[in-house]
Order: structure tokens, then C-alpha cells, then sequence
């Protein structure tokens, strides 16, 4: 995938046992980014695979100031990279992992 | 801790912290 800039990770292991997720995210090459935004922070967050949007996450990002809106697209798609990658790594896993 | 900062948005939580020196020099 193109890459963004910016790294999401799992913030805790994936027990696989609910849709919710603890999520982290943080600014990997400022570069990247066309808007002012905090260095060196992580921003950790919940999301749940069933009813959230990376859309909806990156717009609340944009909201409490944490990145300007011309970059909340690329905040939106590093979340919706990694939210990919955790699904298709579920359904290898047996049920319940 | 005190870097650790809780910003509330819409009903979702954010916890903000400082990214571990680790983490920043694989970058």
C-alpha cells in the first residue's frame, strides 16, 4: 500500500474474542503530511470492526485537532490498511484464535 | 502518567502519549 506517512498498530494483542480493537497512531514521516500535526505522539483508540468507519476515526482525529483536514484522507487509509490486515489475519486464525 | 493526555471526540476516546523512543528510531 502507498505509503502514508503515518504507522497504525495494534495497541494491545487481538484476542479475536470481540469486533472491538485498541489501536495506535502515530506520525512515521512528517514529510508525508501536508497539514501542522503533533510529533512524537501516539494516539491510541478504540475501534470496532462491525460499526466504525477509519472515515469516521480520522474525521474525530481532525475534530480534537490532532491533524489538519487536508491530511485526514491519509490518516483515514492507514486505518483502513491495518483494520484490513487484522481482518484477513482473523479469518486465517481458527475461531476465537 | 502525566504524558499521557485523554481527549474525548464524538463519544470515542483518544489516549495521546509519547511515542516510545523504539518505535521512532525503526522509522
Amino acid at each position: 500500500a502507498e505509503d502514508t506517512g503515518l504507522r497504525v498498530e495494534l495497541a494491545e494483542e487481538d484476542d479475536c474474542s470481540n469486533s472491538s480493537l485498541a489501536l495506535r497512531l502515530w506520525v512515521e514521516d512528517p514529510k508525508k503530511l501536508k497539514g501542522k500535526h503533533k510529533d512524537n505522539e501516539a494516539i491510541e483508540f478504540s475501534f470496532n470492526l462491525e460499526t466504525d468507519t477509519p472515515e469516521e476515526v480520522a474525521y474525530e482525529m481532525v475534530k480534537s485537532g490532532f491533524f489538519h483536514e487536508s491530511d485526514s484522507k491519509a490518516v483515514a487509509k492507514s486505518i483502513r490498511d491495518r483494520v484490513t490486515l487484522i481482518k484477513k489475519t482473523r479469518e486465517k486464525k481458527p475461531p476465537g484464535c | 502518567s502525566s504524558l499521557t493526555q485523554v481527549v474525548h471526540s464524538a463519544g470515542r476516546r483518544f489516549i495521546v502519549s509519547p511515542v516510545p523512543e523504539s518505535r521512532l528510531r525503526e522509522s
